[in-house]
């Protein structure tokens, strides 16, 4: 268990050296917009994405010493998370805008040629107004990221089998290294203990808007592709079927 | 095999 002896400045960097790289959606875009092919470029940079992050995930100190079936079912359960995080990250010095790639950056108003969708990217500015208020640092961000991977699926079902237990307190322990690395991001910002422990909170709180922004659009993509509105297909129709199914 | 199980078990380059 080499997580456990790794000082959290280590853990941190081994994390920022997982971040993935910049993608472009790499489309030209028409403009305006029409429901069709906002959703349709929406669709596509998330697949793009989500190839990108399972290697991420991989990268992730102490990540693929879980057991192949906790490692499915964390990434099914937080994809959106971290998609959302990421598009937070990227958007936190463009007030009022969205920048899902370096080509693909959308205001608040184009959402209005998507049904719906309005709400949800207003959720997503409201959050990413916070973190510019927090001033969220690069070292913060990742801790974050690798907090919703390690913290989406708590099981309700306790576990039955050496491995389930072994994977389970390996999780558990993977959760502790993380929560150590992000106090020690906060200690390196020169604020006062309290400070210190109001910032932890405000930045962990941030994780159940995030969470709620991302069931809205989960609930978003899987109506909009009942309606045929975009297609949803490869590793994007996998990660969304694995919430939709288990919801209904 | 599905996408996701295929690209989590495959070794790094």
């Amino acid at each position: 268990n080499h997580q456990s002896t790794m000082s959290p400045e280590e853990f941190i960097s081994r994390i920022m050296e997982a971040e993935p790289p910049e993608i472009y959606l790499m489309e030209d875009l028409k403009k305006p917009f029409t429901e069709a092919s906002m959703m349709m470029s929406l669709t596509n940079l998330a697949d793009k994405e989500l190839v990108l992050m399972i290697s991420w995930a991989k990268k992730i100190p102490g990540f693929v010493e879980l057991s192949l079936a906790d490692q499915i079912h964390l990434l099914k359960c937080c994809w959106l998370e971290i998609l959302m995080l990421g598009l937070m990250w990227r958007s936190v010095d463009h007030p009022g805008k969205l920048i899902f790639s370096p080509d693909f950056k959308l205001s608040r108003e184009e959402g209005q040629c998507v049904e719906g969708i309005m709400e949800i990217f207003d959720m997503l500015l409201a959050a990413t107004s916070r973190f510019r208020e927090l001033k969220l640092q690069r070292e913060e961000y990742v801790c974050l990221k690798a907090m919703i991977l390690l913290n989406s699926n708590l099981s309700t079902s306790s576990p039955q089998t050496t491995e389930e237990l072994e994977s389970r307190n390996k999780l558990l322990r993977l959760l502790d290294s993380v929560i150590d690395a992000l106090v020690w991001a906060i200690s390196k910002l020169g604020l006062s203990t309290q400070q210190q422990t109001l910032r932890l909170g405000h930045l962990a709180m941030l994780l159940s808007h995030i969470r709620h922004v991302s069931n809205k659009g989960m609930d978003h993509l899987s109506n909009m592709k009942r309606k045929n509105v975009v297609l949803v297909y490869n590793l994007l129709l996998e990660m969304l079927d694995a919430n939709t199914s288990s919801s209904s | 095999h599905t996408k996701l199980l295929q690209l989590l078990t495959t070794k790094p380059e």
